[in-house]
């Protein structure tokens, strides 16, 4: 069953299953501890009221049982087996500790989490980048002291002028749990288009990354057991998965007459109509345009598409078997109708031919075939005298009246 | 009454050299 069509064959919008699309993928870290052997503490809470308790350990990178490699932010998390990326003692380091993922393709995301083996920091910053890791924009703010460390209002109203904005709450920034302390950034809570998520071009492209940063302040050592991004592939609901090509990268598999790695054009001689994402109600399909299999090519007019009450706006281009007009439905001058055949027939336009002396022109109607004839002269393609005409010797005058 | 054809050896193309089909 193809979740992209119904029972009856008409599309529908479809879209990746939701998924932890951090899972398995690399991430870039500024900073991880072990090369060399160091040695690092922490304070760990025992509970029922019982002191906590003070621990070290050796962070060795070139041993397995005491590595903490960034691998561990996206490895399978386990309650049972909590592995930690861990990064170096930063005490003294002027360079903030930063966490990238590049998801390789764009995804629309619905939060991001972190899972910390440390306390948690006093500032974080969330960015994001749409253009693959060029540019970045900020997407979230964290920090008990918003306006001195980002320049932002703690917990800003969100309206519709500002639901791309990113903002600052003192939310999660308790070190305390000192471990296992969560950051959890929901891209769409409290905005409020959220609700209208299908009618918002805001909000699709505030939920659309392809990078996801995290910047850690103050410098400091930080670990990290889980990192989450939670979303789906974007196919702007015309794919219901995402494969890789065969270059390796992740890329919709498109459905709907759509193409490109997000399915965000129409295939080509799909231009009857403008591309736009499917949503709940319409499958805004990409459709063939009309050219009654005479043209292989065509473009969109948007001035015709208006005219015709947004419903076709393809015009066919190169149309061939001697067809003429935006939907190759007439026939070409010199050329005539057959009405015998369907418009679609290769050989649904005759030539005209019209007599060398009997037609005044060599062009006929384009509908009954009929040549232009001389005066005096008669028939379809004007080669014979007409009833009282006889044929002359002039070329000029083929026919002439009998005396 | 169906009327014959036009019979192009008829014409006289002396001056109408330029107007003669190929095939007339």
């Amino acid at each position: 069953v193809d979740p992209c069509y119904d029972d009856a064959g008409a599309a529908r919008r479809c879209i990746p299953d939701f998924i932890n699309a951090a899972f398995g993928k690399e991430m870039a870290v500024s900073s991880a501890c072990g090369r060399p052997p160091s040695r690092s503490c922490s304070v760990v809470e025992r509970g029922d009221d019982r002191p906590s308790v003070r621990t070290c350990q050796i962070c060795d990178a070139t041993d397995p049982r005491r590595a903490h490699p960034a691998s561990y932010l996206t490895d399978h998390n386990s309650a049972h087996n909590l592995t930690c990326w861990q990064s170096e003692n930063l005490n003294s380091s002027p360079h903030n500790v930063t966490l990238t993922l590049s998801l390789g393709k764009k995804f629309e995301i619905t939060y991001v989490s972190l899972q910390f083996c440390s306390p948690r920091p006093e500032s974080l910053a969330i960015h994001k980048s749409m253009d693959y890791g060029k540019t970045w924009v900020p997407y979230q703010f964290y920090s008990s002291q918003c306006r001195r460390m980002y320049n932002r209002p703690n917990r800003a109203a969100i309206t519709k002028q500002n639901e791309q904005e990113a903002l600052c709450t003192d939310g999660h920034t308790d070190p305390y749990p000192l471990s296992g302390g969560l950051i959890a950034f929901s891209t769409l809570d409290g905005r409020p288009s959220s609700k209208d998520f299908d009618n918002s071009p805001v909000l699709q492209d505030w939920v659309t990354v392809t990078d996801i940063r995290v910047v850690f302040m103050p410098t400091y050592f930080y670990a990290v057991g889980d990192f989450q991004v939670g979303g789906r592939c974007k196919c702007n609901g015309h794919g219901a998965r995402c494969l890789k090509d065969k270059e390796g990268k992740l890329v919709c598999d498109c459905k709907h007459n759509t193409e490109g790695p997000e399915c965000d054009r129409c295939k080509p001689f799909h231009y009857d109509r403008p591309w736009q994402r499917a949503n709940a109600r319409e499958a805004n399909e990409c459709l063939p345009c009309n050219c009654n299999l005479h043209a292989r090519r065509c473009r969109f007019n948007m001035e015709l598409y208006k005219l015709s009450g947004r419903k076709s706006g393809g015009v066919c281009m190169n149309c061939r078997h001697n067809t003429a007009g935006r939907h190759c439905h007439y026939c070409k001058e010199g050329f005539y109708r057959d009405l015998a055949r369907p418009i679609s027939h290769r050989r649904a336009c005759k030539a005209c031919d019209c007599h060398p002396v009997g037609a005044a022109g060599k062009t006929c109607n384009q509908t009954t075939g009929q040549c232009p004839c001389k005066d005096g002269v008669t028939g379809i393609t004007c080669n014979r005298c007409a009833k009282g005409y006889q044929q002359s010797r002039s070329p000029v005058a083929p026919c002439i009246k009998i005396p | 009454d169906v009327m014959p054809t036009l019979d192009m050896a008829l014409f006289d193309w002396t001056d109408y050299e330029d107007m003669k089909p190929v095939d007339a």
